[in-house]
C-alpha cells in the first residue's frame, strides 16, 4: 500500500507540474512493485501450503484418514503440459553451477528439503549441476544391508505409505481410502503374475465343484504362458503355496534417490510405461485418480527364492527420469506427440531368457533423476 | 517419486500343513525407512 500511495502522490504532483516526467517516475516504481507483489504472493502460497500440511498431519495423528476427493486443482493439473514442464526443469537443473556457488546452492537445497549432506560420497564442489548432486551416491557404509538372510529389505529411502497382502489376479492396492488401482494395471499384463495368481487360485479351489472348468482354463493359460516362459514354468509350478504382498514407499525430494535390490533375484523382464507426470505428494494421492497407473514408470519383474518379485519405479513432475544401471540405454520422459493412456508399455525380456539379470540384495539397480 | 514392491513370500497365515515360515512385515504406515533396512522377515521352516 505504501508503494501505491507513493505512486499516486508522485503521479498527481507530476501531472500538475509537467506531464512527461510523471510517467517515467511511475515506471520507476513498476519493477520494484511487481517484485514485492510476487514475493508476497509466493509467501502467501507457501504459508497456505504449510497450513494445509499441518492440518493433514493433525488429522492423521487423530487417526482420521482423508478420502479420495477430486478437486479443481487436480482437474487443472490434467490440463498442464507436465512432461514438458518436467523436461524444462531437467534442463535448468542440468546447467553447470559455478564452482564457488556449488556449496551454497547444495546447502540451500539440503536445508530446504532436509537432506543429509554428511552422507554425500563426494565433496560438494564436485557436483557440476543440481541434477548431478540430486543423483549423488552415498559414502561407503551409509546404508548397511540387514544381515538376516530371511529378511526382505527396503529398496529405497522413503516413507511407508501402504503395505499388505494381495488376493488373486484382480488384486487391488488402495491409493487412498475410497480409491484403489489393480496390480495388473500398475505392473502391466504380466504372464508371470497371472501364472502365480492362477496357481494360487488353482491350489485354493482344487476341491471346489468347478474343478474341471477351472482346470481347463488354467491349463489353457498355462500353455500360453509356458510358451513364453518355459524355464520359469518349472520354478513356479513346483513351489508350495505362497502369499502375494505389496509395499508402497514415497520418496521426498530430499531423500536419497537411488534404488537398490531388496533381495537376491533374477530380473527377467523390464516394462517402460510412458505416462503423465503428476506430482506424487500426499495431496495428489487424495485428488488425482489412477495416479500411479497414469504416471511414467519403469517396472522390473522377475523371480527370487520365494517366487515372484516386481519393483515399479514411478516418476513425478520434478523427478521425471528413471535411469536403469542394468540397462543404461533406456531413456524415459522423452517428447511424445501423443500420449495414449491405453498404449501398451515398451517391454524387453532380458537375456538369457528365463535367467535374465542376476542382482544381489543391496545392489544398485536404478536411480530417479530430475526432469 | 514412489516405488511399489509386489512380491511373493511364505503365506502370513499358516497353510494347511502348518508351515511356520510365514512372512511378516516389520514396518508401520508412516514409518521412515532407509535402503537396506528390513521391510519384513520370514523363518525357514
Amino acid at each position: 500500500s505504501w508503494y501505491v500511495k507513493q505512486f499516486r502522490t508522485t503521479s498527481q504532483a507530476g501531472a500538475s507540474v509537467s506531464g512527461g516526467s510523471s510517467n517515467s517516475q511511475g515506471n520507476a516504481f513498476l519493477v520494484p512493485g511487481a517484485t514485492v507483489a510476487t514475493l508476497l504472493m509466493l509467501g502467501v502460497l507457501h504459508a497456505r501450503r504449510l497450513y494445509d500440511d499441518k492440518k493433514v498431519e493433525e488429522a492423521r495423528e487423530k487417526g482420521i484418514e482423508f478420502e479420495f476427493q477430486p478437486d479443481a486443482k487436480a482437474t487443472f493439473m490434467r490440463m498442464l503440459p507436465l512432461r514438458s514442464i518436467s523436461r524444462v526443469w531437467g534442463f535448468l537443473t542440468n546447467l553447470e553451477v559455478p564452482v564457488w556457488l556449488r556449496p551454497h546452492v547444495y546447502r540451500a537445497w539440503a536445508r530446504a528439503f532436509h537432506s543429509n549432506l554428511e552422507e554425500a560420497a563426494l565433496p560438494l564442489n564436485d557436483y557440476a549441476s543440481l541434477r548431478d548432486f540430486f543423483v549423488r551416491t552415498l559414502r561407503e557404509g551409509c546404508r548397511p544391508v540387514d544381515p538376516d538372510p530371511y529378511s526382505l529389505v527396503s529398496p529405497v529411502d522413503g516413507t511407508i505409505l501402504r503395505f499388505g497382502e494381495l488376493k488373486g489376479a484382480g488384486a487391488m492396492i488402495e491409493q487412498v481410502k475410497g480409491f484403489s488401482y489393480s496390480v495388473s494395471s500398475l505392473l502391466g499384463a504380466s504372464p508371470l503374475l497371472q501364472m502365480i495368481a492362477e496357481k494360487n487360485t488353482q491350489d485354493e479351489s482344487i476341491n471346489s465343484e468347478q474343478e474341471s472348468t477351472q482346470r481347463e482354463k488354467s491349463k489353457k493359460s498355462w500353455w500360453r504362458i509356458s510358451l513364453a516362459y518355459p524355464k520359469v514354468r518349472e520354478t513356479v509350478s513346483e513351489c508350495p503355496m505362497k502369499g502375494l504382498y505389496y509395499c508402497v514407499i514415497y520418496l521426498k525430494p530430499g531423500d536419497y534417490h537411488r534404488i537398490h535390490s531388496p533381495v537376491d533375484w533374477n530380473v527377467l523382464v523390464r516394462r517402460h510405461f510412458s505416462g503423465r507426470l503428476f506430482p506424487l505428494n500426499e495431496r495428489a494421492t487424495r485428488t488425482i485418480r489412477n495416479l500411479y497407473v497414469e504416471n511414467e514408470r519403469v517396472v522390473l519383474e522377475g523371480l527370487w527364492q520365494q517366487g515372484f518379485m516386481a519393483i515399479a519405479a514411478i516418476g513425478a513432475t520434478n523427478i521425471g527420469s528413471i535411469e536403469l544401471f542394468i540397462e543404461p540405454e533406456l531413456q524415459t520422459n522423452r517428447p511424445r506427440k501423443k500420449l495414449l493412456h491405453s498404449e501398451p508399455p515398451e517391454e524387453r525380456v532380458y537375456e538369457p531368457e528365463g535367467v535374465g539379470v542376476m542382482l544381489n540384495k543391496g545392489d544398485e539397480v536404478a536411480a530417479f533423476n530430475m526432469g | 517419486s514412489t516405488v511399489v514392491l509386489v512380491f511373493q513370500a511364505p503365506p502370513s497365515k499358516p497353510s494347511k500343513n502348518n508351515d511356520a515360515s510365514e512372512f511378516r512385515f516389520s514396518i508401520r504406515r508412516g514409518d521412515r525407512i532407509r535402503v537396506g533396512e528390513a521391510l519384513g522377515r520370514w523363518h525357514d521352516s
